[in-house]
């Protein structure tokens, strides 16, 4: 299993 | 400049305690609404996100909106000197390469100031859109803190499942499994000992277990904490710090590969 990054599941503000 | 008094110094303490092996650096973002700040984790796949509103402070003044670069390990040394009753004012003067922390305790007798060198950060900021959960858990704080570490005597990962039968967090490693199951239970006459299920669809994650129990170095700041779950999303781990604000941590979920 692995991590995304979370600006995978929020965009840059 | 930039003027914020808490009579409650031990609030700053106990949230920088909480962040600080989480984040080594970041940002204090300042403006007449209060202060902010948002780090991630050196893997990017945690972030904090801590609210103080102007309105929580004993006092707050900030002329102009400002990002103070601040080391965590160095504030928490700073902080460290302070007593856990005194009052404690942060101050900078606009575009100030130093933040000010002043000391008094309760006699007046004693008082003192340090200053923290500031650092210049460059930090991504990370939109997080307000959203409904498919399963919202308010439980005692330090149910929480004894869930993770239990769990994480026994696994590396939990996985998470929320159904109207309750919340269950399971783990598995060498010594064996591990299961254990929070039922909604409003029973207990005071509402900080109670657990609230909020459920609107069932959901399973699965999360690393140690960003989980470092979340929970942030139990001395509020009896109760809220965990936000959606399918296929970052969980949300939040403690309200009284009237002052809140922090909140974001850790992404483990997929398959």
């Amino acid at each position: 299993m692995h991590q995304e990054p979370l600006t995978a599941y929020f965009p840059s503000a | 400049m930039f003027e914020a008094r808490i009579t409650q110094g031990s609030v700053l303490k106990k949230l920088v305690e909480a962040l600080k092996e989480l984040v080594t650096e970041g940002n204090f973002d300042v403006s007449n609404t209060g202060l902010s700040l948002q780090a991630m984790d050196s893997s990017h796949v945690c972030l904090v996100s801590l609210t103080l509103r102007e309105d929580g402070f004993d006092h707050f003044r900030c002329d102009r909106n400002m990002a103070m670069g601040i080391h965590f390990g160095n504030l928490s040394k700073i902080l460290k000197c302070a007593g856990n009753e005194d009052t404690i004012t942060l101050k900078a003067e606009d575009n100030a390469d130093q933040l000010t922390l002043m000391f008094e305790a309760p006699s007046q007798d004693r008082i003192s100031d340090f200053d923290l060198k500031l650092m210049s950060i460059e930090s991504e900021h990370l939109g997080i859109p307000d959203q409904d959960y498919s399963a919202e858990v308010k439980l005692p704080s330090s149910e929480y803190q004894r869930i993770v570490r239990d769990l994480t005597s026994i696994g590396d990962t939990v996985l998470i499942s929320a159904t109207k039968e309750g919340i269950k967090f399971s783990t598995s490693g060498d010594v064996g499994t591990a299961n254990i199951t929070l039922r909604h239970n409003t029973t207990p006459e005071k509402p900080e000992e109670q657990t609230f299920i909020d459920l609107k669809e069932p959901v399973a994650l699965t999360f690393a277990l140690r960003y989980l129990n470092n979340f929970s170095k942030a139990t001395p700041l509020a009896p109760q904490v809220k965990l936000s779950l959606t399918k296929d999303l970052p969980i949300v781990v939040e403690y309200q710090v009284g009237e002052l604000g809140s922090v909140r941590f974001y850790l992404a979920p483990k997929i398959d590969d």
